[in-house]
């Protein structure tokens, strides 16, 4: 009975436009479709979407009681930084695997990524499920620390390599970096305009109605690239695709719980757990790689941008979003 | 005309900065880049563009130099920098230029 | 009387957007405007287009009688046919036209552009004429046949000059090779999106919506193209202006007329008919043109290109489609 | 009180979304942010506004009185040829100003900016402030004599200097040049669309709905580009940073005196004044550089591109609108 | 440094996959695609790009060979392929390499 | 093979219309055109491109002929009409042509 009612739940779910278009776009590439988007357009809509969700959270936080943000920004600082130690000593010991592959593999998995958020988001407001509108600003908390954590493992152990002793990091480089990345600005962006502006009437006739639409075309984009990157995965070893299924949920739901001791604790909404947990499953797409790849130069990006890309997005997006709801739905009841 | 160096630098793009640095760290005071997609030895699709929308995801440098020992340098350099961990490759070729004095390092235009 | 009505008919038609913007495409390029759409927007123009025809499509094939579909899809077959071997015994026996590239341009005539039956579907809509939404999901059922068949008699032509018996024709390489086209490729993902899935908030969020909107500078831009490929023309015989004039209304009212007969004997709506006159007048411009010109390499693109965008995308646009509507309203008296 | 007030009441422009967005694109541009909108999305959005305002401008014209038009359109003439009349004999007689460079620059200043006119515009929506729909068409009265003025007057200055006496210049191909730019076409061709066509379905569904958010973004874009633009005219005399910053209010000014006896002596609108005024202050940004870049080689881009779009802008959008809002809201009570 | 000969061909977009298939089959493991547009005696604007967009409708593939023989391979093979029906010209021009190796045909990266 | 020269003009693209009548008027009917960016003695943004949204303000033409006087006209017609006042480079680069014909001034195609 169970099983059958998760099933049947599991097909709605795909029928949701979001997993829908997710799932159509690796089908597409599986069957050698030349369609392609232009990238102008692909980083306008990774801009939009980012905007968006930076205009409402900074809307709310304008209205809301800041220290309801300590324990869950703590939560997500700790959450980033655990992933990247869970991979440490999890990935980057096993046989085939080189240990700065690994490392550069769990800090994307550590960062989040923008377009599993929206789609958490969309799916959540699809869903009639309520959560604050800050909660999508705790994104730079998990995806700096462990960016900048897995770098510094990462340079630790190449230092060890080489036989020196001190591997010197230029951590607030790290962090600067990060925050100026085109994904991240456009989020602060919005944040700081919904904080100290008014941008309601903008927010409500663009913004906000163009969301739905735009997600989906980026949610097709990431399925396409999705199947594009599988490719690349088969040059390395099959852990990375491993760690690609079983990482996305266990560090969902690994947030989930701590989210949820937040809820009994201090009121956090049902939503904000599950997007804690979305974000936590997510693995960084467009702003992580290009840092990692400047910072931790000798890591093979087919591994990391192969795991995170073509298995991590993909998983966390159309089977943990849908876990996520699942659980909540038994845990809190909505 | 004059007898000048082209250096030829083909590369990932996340890694512009630090080679227009070196052609600048050596007194080259002009280059020129394009965008470039392309197959090598790596096949890295590095960076993290996203293949399906036909991302142009390496570039091409070319910095004209009339000092042929400059050329070499640039290129050693980059190429003992950069091409142990990144895509790229490097050459150089002989060109003629008209008017010679703006390629001789350090000429500051 | 009835020249006076038709005339003030054809003056308020080419007052709807659709044609005016068509129109005036042509009027800026000619005056020699700088204006430039970026090519990235463009193309994600048509893809929004197709997908939205597409979504439309397979969310009413849901719960469409598939009997229904069969005559007017054995119809669209049979047109797109007729109208290759149409032009292989006339426009390719007139003097000054080589019979390769007199048969490239019946394959486009015979094909379908997916920017025309945009502006059909748009000015059904505007003027409030039902049609069954799964008539657009009948372009590749014109348009790949009539493709395939031009490459086929394209090579038995050629080999039959170069003295070989037997021109080997990868028929089943050629029908892949356009399904995986861009503009197919998005009709596709749409009706399949519309079938499959529940796409409908999204649908009338963001694809619905922005179809007018999208449509017009599509309209614009085909417009200026037309103008461009017109000095293109100039190079080759006048034959493929003169065709380019012809053959959209002829291809169209034969189209027309089977369609009526679908229409008395199943039920076919007038809509359809409509929209199936306006698919066989349409000639290929943005699929069609690279699949010929891959397959039939000696064809001089100038000839068929500058007779399909040049004359007749416009004529189907401009002529054709008030035309259809003046006789259906004769006709089925809507 | 009465500053307190002004205060109170800039800041509350500055919440606006036109207003928030400029300067927030100048705060992540001096953050170091790598954030680009790409140049195909920029060109796309000049496109749809300008057309917009061409449409709307477009469909008044064919109700409105163009007796009406005629001392507004005189007016905008006379501005444009005294802002570079002034310049010439102000900004090109300083200490380090080269002459063609100054008048170069006047020739901006006197010339239209789009990006400014359609916040101008946004701003009076926004407020529900009347204009009449032609005032938008003024444009290429007060932009073209301008640039031709400064163009003339540069050869006849270059010409003296060589010795020749008579620089010709061929102010025919110099206007067709202008009209055919990219913007302006786009401005004519909503004009003509407006004007012969009827477009209010596509101009209510699409054109307008998305009007107040491209804008938006434009101002984002043109934040960030005067930030970029700033650093140019760091290589350059120091008064056209000090030009930049007075122009834009004094042509504003001018232009709202006599914008003023225009609404008394014949009717013009008070938002129609506040849009001349908008209007003289710009600088142009998008069609102007290149024609001058042009037609005066030997004036330095960095001089009257720096000063138009890293200062000029800025300021005829932050702290001219708001002054002609006020003094609107003294002399005419709105 | 070692010479080299790097073959380039400017031609038509659609047929950009047979170039690259030509290279690849002579044992020659890297190319570089760029953008491009131009005019030449055919003036063919083919594959149905709009011009209006401005679209870049050609491409430029540059091979670097370290073997003059495979590069006059390529070129004819090219050449006498294609360029009878597609708009193209094709080129050869004398570059140095820095670590020759890279370049040799075979070479597996 | 024959011998050919390859002329390189680096420049803004304000002036693309202007090279491309010079290059005609001597006689080569044939041209490719890139987009690029750079950086050079002027360093100077013409044109209005805005700078944020990464624009390529530059473009690289490239005109293949045979006939060695006529590239060195093409350059310096070029260098003197508009590199005092526009930014610019040119250079010459020899290369070898499969089929020479192609690239003889007048050839008609
Ligand atoms: N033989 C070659 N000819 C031309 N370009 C090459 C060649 N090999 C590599 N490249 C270019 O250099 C980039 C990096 O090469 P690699 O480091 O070998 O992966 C590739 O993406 C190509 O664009
Ligand atoms: N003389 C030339 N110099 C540089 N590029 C050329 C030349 N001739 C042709 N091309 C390029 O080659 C392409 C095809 O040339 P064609 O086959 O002559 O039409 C053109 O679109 C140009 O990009
Ligand atoms: N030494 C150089 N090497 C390569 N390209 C150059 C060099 N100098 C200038 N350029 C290019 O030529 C353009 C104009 O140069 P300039 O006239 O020196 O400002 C620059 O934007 C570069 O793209």
């Amino acid at each position: 009975e169970a099983v059958f009612d998760l099933a049947a739940g599991l097909v709605k779910q795909f029928q949701k436009p979001t997993l829908g278009f997710l799932i159509a776009g690796m089908v597409i590439a599986a069957l050698g479709s030349r369609l392609t988007i232009p990238d102008a357009v692909y980083k306008f809509i990774v801009f939009m979407l980012l905007l968006r969700i930076g205009l409402a959270g900074g809307m709310e936080i304008r209205e809301a009681n800041l220290g309801d943000m300590i324990l869950p920004a703590a939560i997500a600082v700790a959450v980033g930084l655990g992933i990247v130690l869970l991979g440490r000593y999890t990935l980057a010991l096993l046989p085939g695997v080189r240990k700065e592959d690994g490392i550069a593999t769990a800090g994307l998995f550590g960062a989040v990524s923008g377009s599993t958020l929206a789609a958490g988001m969309g799916l959540l407001e699809a869903e009639g499920i309520f959560y604050e509108g800050w909660v999508p600003a705790l994104y730079p908390f998990m995806d700096i620390p462990a960016l900048v954590l897995a770098i510094v493992l990462a340079k630790v152990y190449l230092s060890k390599q080489d036989g020196q002793s001190n591997g010197k990091v230029d951590v607030w480089g790290i962090i600067k970096e990060s925050l100026q990345g085109s994904a991240l600005s456009a989020l602060l962006l919005g944040l700081a305009l919904g904080l100290f502006t008014r941008p309601e009437a903008v927010f409500e006739s663009f913004y906000d109605p163009l969301f739905k639409g735009l997600l989906s075309v980026l949610m097709l984009i990431m399925g396409m690239e999705a199947y594009a990157r599988l490719n690349e995965l088969r040059k390395v070893a099959h852990w990375y695709a491993v760690y690609g299924v079983v990482a996305p949920l266990v560090h969902g739901l690994i947030a989930f719980g701590l989210g949820t001791i937040a809820h009994f604790t201090m009121g956090f909404s049902p939503g904000g757990v599950i997007l804690l947990a979305v974000m936590a499953g997510s693995s960084s797409d467009i702003s992580g790689p290009p840092t990692l790849r400047a910072a931790i130069p000798s890591a093979n990006p087919s591994t990391y941008v192969g795991s995170s890309t073509g298995v991590g997005t993909p998983v966390a997006i159309a089977i943990g979003i849908p876990l996520y709801l699942a659980l909540a739905s038994v845990v809190f009841g909505i | 005309t004059q007898p000048a160096t082209k250096v030829v630098i083909v590369t990932e793009e996340v890694i512009l900065n630090g080679v227009i640095k070196i052609i600048e760290d050596i007194g080259v005071r002009g280059y020129t880049v394009l965008s470039a997609r392309g197959k090598g030895s790596h096949n890295v699709r590095s960076g993290g563009q996203p293949s399906v929308t036909a991302a142009f995801t390496n570039i091409k440098i070319e910095a004209i130099v009339s000092d042929r020992a400059k050329a070499e340098q640039i290129a050693d350099t980059i190429a003992s920098k950069y091409f142990a961990n990144y895509a790229g490759i490097v050459y150089l070729s002989q060109i003629e230029v008209l008017r010679g004095e703006k390629f001789k390092p350090g000429f500051s235009g």
